[in-house]
């Protein structure tokens, strides 16, 4: 149950806090950031769609009922096993719930893997899972979201920069489309230098951050009731009889006190996780050794 | 261009919004994955014929005429370059992996001898990129561009449920650094499985372990309780 570290060879460091298993800290070189992860649901409303504010969440519709997401696990089974190229902390946190947390020799970023599913609606109620990576920057409401990778907005919660929002869907009305990254950073301090914390995602998600230093991110859903905009069936697939299991990963690059978001380091990993490496495999021949060059 | 065509077009219609939302019914996004894995398997039959020809490995003339594609048609077309014109190359070459994110992928599970050919997309370099295997057993003998690779086995975790996940032999990830991959080029990794019977699945211990902790899970929340198919009462649009 003591605490424990992860590090690599360029001096990043994840601390995880012994009794839970949950990561609380990234340490890069000599500046450092507290953050903690976790795995939240949040209640699809079952809305009855006769009228436009009683609204279902489905296909078309995110809409939770209540703005509190319900934690998946408090603390988490885990192990780590540490090699020459990579170290990596398994935690499961719950049936349908588990995580890798990886962190290769000479990366920059860490690697969050996730398994979510089959999502249980043993309730009759229908679920949205979201993930959370909590900080201490004071970020004052304010975090980025890309647009198709290409440029950062910037978004204010419950503000819109054209028009007086009224917010009606605290949650909801301050999710965004992240196609590829998400980024909090603290306001500027007098030295021009604050801390930043970028995630960058493997497919195109919804994300927020409803409190201050928090990234949310949506990863995965699961609903009974469909939301009246005309597909006609509730969100609900499945696959061998149960609902359906997703896989897939976020980056999460903490970069030290550096003066403005630092592009040079999100840009390339960004360019690096989309135009992945193709893989192709074939028999070895005798010949191989002339091809072992590479082409 | 035909067998890259037969991915491009489905591609293509996933660009209605119902296909990029997710807002289309089950049936139409079973078919839209369909399609799409379609023109995937087409698209990697043209992967291996350009291998076979970037690496010179292409197959001898006796290869069977059904991997070969018709010379007469390619070199009528004239939208082929020159240098692709009157050459016999085979795209049953090379095997993909499509569930290695999920740990499984025929060639590495049940070969003892095959060769990695890593592409790399990127019109740039490409540093500290690893390759991740599933494999059977932990030790393999790797060799690069550069000679010996060292190489990371760690053993896959047990499934947390009974629900058909992976069908695999792996019982290992084998994990190697691809090193620097130059902008748009192959670098080929030879893989020879080594037996070593002193090597057993209990030598990969976890340097920590915390397996005790019991998960809070509510009730509510097992997927016993989800496994019965739960037809939600739901207004249905009249047919």
């Amino acid at each position: 149950n003591e605490d424990f570290s992860i590090e690599n060879s360029v001096g990043l460091t994840c601390e995880f806090d012994g009794t839970t298993g949950l990561i609380q800290k990234i340490r890069r070189g000599n500046s450092e950031i507290q953050l903690s992860q976790n795995f939240y649901y949040y209640h699809g409303m079952k809305g009855n769609n006769s009228d436009f504010d009683s609204r279902a969440s489905g296909a078309y519709i995110f809409r939770p009922n209540g703005t509190s997401p319900i934690p998946i696990a408090q603390k988490v089974k885990y192990e780590v096993y540490k090699g020459e190229h990579v170290t990596e902390v398994r935690q499961v946190f719950s049936e349908w719930v588990s995580q890798v947390i990886r962190l290769y020799d000479k990366a920059d970023a860490v690697e969050f893997e996730w398994l979510v599913g089959p999502i249980p609606v043993g309730d009759h109620i229908g679920k949205e899972v979201v993930t959370r990576y909590s900080t201490d920057l004071s970020t004052n409401g304010t975090f980025y979201t890309d647009s198709n990778g290409r440029e950062m907005l910037r978004r204010k919660r419950n503000k819109r920069p054209t028009w007086n929002y009224k917010v009606y869907e605290p949650v909801a009305g301050n999710y965004y489309p992240v196609n590829s990254r998400m980024i909090i950073t603290e306001e500027e301090k007098q030295n021009k230098k604050r801390k930043t914390l970028i995630l960058l995602n493997d497919r195109a998600q919804g994300g927020t951050s409803i409190n201050d230093g928090e990234l949310e991110v949506m990863i995965h859903r699961r609903l009974l009731f469909d939301d009246a905009f005309g597909v006609g069936e509730a969100l609900n697939e499945e696959a061998y009889g149960t609902g359906l299991v997703t896989r897939g990963k976020h980056w999460i690059v903490f970069a030290g006190d550096t003066t403005g978001v630092p592009a040079s380091i999100h840009r390339p990993l960004a360019q690096e996780i989309f135009m992945d490496r193709i893989l192709a495999f074939r028999d070895s021949t005798p010949a191989d050794e002339i091809y072992l060059s590479g082409a | 261009l035909d067998g890259v065509f037969k991915l491009a077009e489905p591609v293509a219609v996933n660009q209605h919004h119902d296909a990029v939302a997710g807002t289309a019914k089950q049936h139409v996004t079973n078919d839209y994955a369909l399609r799409i894995s379609i023109g995937i398997q087409s698209c990697e039959k043209v992967i291996s014929s350009a291998l076979s020809k970037i690496q010179g490995t292409q197959g001898a003339s006796e290869s069977p005429s059904s991997n070969r594609i018709d010379d007469e048609s390619l070199n009528n077309s004239s939208r082929v370059p020159n240098d692709f014109q009157g050459f016999q190359y085979r795209d049953d070459e090379y095997e993909f992996c499509h569930l290695l994110n999920i740990s499984a992928c025929d060639p590495s599970e049940l070969k003892s001898s095959l060769v990695v050919s890593v592409y790399n997309p990127l019109a740039r370099q490409v540093v500290n990129s690893y390759v991740r295997l599933p494999v059977s057993t932990p030790v393999w003998h790797v060799e690069g561009p550069h000679g010996d690779v060292s190489t990371q086995a760690i053993p896959l975790p047990e499934p947390v449920l009974d629900i058909p996940g992976r069908i695999s032999a792996a019982q290992y990830e084998l994990i190697f650094p691809a090193g620097v991959l130059s902008g748009l080029t192959v670098t080929n990794f030879k893989l020879t499985r080594v037996i070593d019977n002193e090597i057993v699945r209990g030598k990969f211990q976890p340097i920590i372990q915390n397996w005790e902790a019991a998960i809070d899970v509510p009730v509510v929340l097992s997927v016993e309780n989800s496994r019965r198919r739960f037809l939600p009462k739901m207004s249905l649009s009249p047919p």
